[in-house]
């Protein structure tokens, strides 16, 4: 069942860019190899 | 304003019920059929998306779009509760969308189309740094992945295509099978129209798994009646096929049929049971099994009405079919069973009608009696297929529950129009599917008042 499919949970870079500039943080990103 | 895409004259729109804390939706889980719900589970609460700011300037040459960062407060359905970053406790700016859209896009997103974040107007002198704002509140969050928009995409494709030839219940006779030729897809849903069909007529409307729907050459394999030109029956028979038939690949088993003739054999004609009247789905009717065809299939009759002696009445479900029930089946759930023409409620009795009249109830051993773990709760509210007019999509309410039967009222309806509808059944969908898919979404009748 869905219910029990385990998540995934991958920390991945990810670039943000703002009007001062840009940089890059860590987050979660799920799914993604799913 | 925030922008919509596919906007769709005079669709109904949730948006003004989802704030009130009574309003309770199906989760999107409970819909097996719906789009992106293998991943659904991994979007929640509390995770960060980039999404539109409207809370700008007039859109500038450079940066005609403007995004920001949003925090998933609230999932109702397909639709999210979001607010910017930077707000904190202040809920005044919230806004909803649809989380199976274009309009939220994972964070990351902006910077990888050269897209600077930017922040709302009401809040742009609350922070002097953005960058470190941004940084502290995003590092550690979750996020969508970065292939989300081509998941939700993937999702929505149908396995049909427009041209198709397939072989489709007959709405004017259910007791029939007619060639037929996909016209349009919207959602996953095929309009399809018979090949005798006049052109003006708008054709017929159902979800791709409906068991309606059945590839080229079913009817001869199980023994259904088919009207079809001779041409179509003549290569049929000669196992001729052609480009454009839906072969067996696209259909889904209770649409194929099983090769397992075992699944029918405590089936005989003449043996009674329950079953949905296939045009009135609001009722679960005395029912004789007419006919045993060819891998899973019965024709059963509805004994409310006066025989059709052509058989027009008929209709064929596989014993696997959730809207077939052993004798019994109402009693257990405590609902009012249809009994035979002659009979009221009161005078009707199973035990005496069978001996009565020497007929033998199917075997109740025979019957699909899981009952699957569905989530499904009283008062849900959904977006359902108005079977009797299939075009339509309404807003409607899970009424009441019967093993994995659900009762779907609709939204402003009298209760004769409700529908009994299986928990996995592909006529029903999150709220928010309509919008997603860009289907009109018909909303609770509105009664005018009288002068």
């Amino acid at each position: 069942p869905m219910e029990n499919k385990p998540r995934k949970w991958e920390q991945k870079q990810v670039q943000i860019k703002t009007m001062e500039g840009e940089f890059s943080v860590t987050m979660w990103a799920s799914g993604a190899s799913d | 304003s925030r922008r919509h895409t596919n906007e769709i004259a005079n669709s109904y729109d949730w948006d003004a019920c989802l704030n009130d804390t009574y309003f309770v939706a199906a989760p999107v889980t409970c819909f097996k059929h719906a789009p992106i719900v293998d991943i659904w589970s991994n979007i929640l609460v509390g995770m960060k998306v980039e999404v539109e700011n409207t809370d700008c300037d007039n859109a500038s040459e450079t940066f005609p779009d403007s995004f920001w960062v949003a925090t998933v407060t609230k999932i109702i359905g397909y639709k999210a509760l979001l607010r910017y970053e930077g707000f904190g406790l202040n809920e005044t700016k919230d806004f909803w969308v649809s989380l199976c859209s274009n309009q939220v896009h994972p964070v990351g997103w902006c910077a990888t189309r050269g897209k600077p974040l930017i922040p709302p107007k009401t809040i742009e002198d609350k922070y002097s740094d953005w960058k470190d704002f941004l940084c502290k509140r995003l590092t550690g969050a979750r996020t969508l992945p970065s292939n989300f928009a081509s998941k939700v995409t993937d999702s929505m494709k149908s396995r049909f295509q427009c041209g198709l030839t397939l072989e489709v219940v007959d709405k004017n006779r259910i007791s029939q099978v007619k060639v037929a030729v996909v016209h349009k897809i919207i959602g996953r849903r095929l309009n399809v129209k018979y090949y005798d069909m006049p052109p003006e007529d708008s054709g017929f409307w159902c979800h791709e798994d409906s068991p309606l729907l059945h590839p080229v050459g079913w009817a001869k394999k199980v023994g259904h009646h088919l009207v079809a030109p001779s041409q179509y029956v003549d290569r049929v028979r000669s196992g001729i096929s052609e480009d454009n038939d839906a072969s067996e690949e696209l259909f889904t088993p209770v649409q194929i049929g099983s090769n397992d003739n075992t699944l029918t054999s405590g089936f005989r004609i003449g043996m009674k049971l329950e079953a949905i009247d296939p045009l009135n789905l609001s009722s679960i009717c005395v029912a004789t099994v007419m006919e045993v065809l060819n891998c899973g299939y019965i024709m059963i009759r509805i004994d409310t009405y006066d025989a059709d002696a052509t058989g027009g009445d008929w209709f064929c479900y596989h014993v696997s079919s959730p809207y077939i029930f052993p004798v019994g089946f109402c009693e257990q759930h405590s609902l009012a069973l249809v009994p035979p023409k002659e009979f009221t409620l009161q005078t009707f009795n199973w035990k005496n009608y069978l001996s009565e009249t020497g007929n033998v109830a199917v075997s109740a051993s025979l019957f699909n009696t899981f009952v699957p773990a569905h989530g499904f709760e009283e008062g849900m509210k959904m977006e359902a297929t108005d079977l009797m007019d299939p075009r339509l999509v309404c807003v409607a309410t899970v009424a009441k529950m019967a093993g994995r039967l659900l009762r779907v009222h609709f939204d402003g309806w009298e209760e004769e129009y409700d529908q009994w509808l299986d928990c996995e059944s592909s006529d029903i969908y999150p709220v928010g599917w309509c919008h997603s898919v860009g289907y009109k979404l018909e909303g609770p009748r509105v009664v005018p008042k009288h002068t």
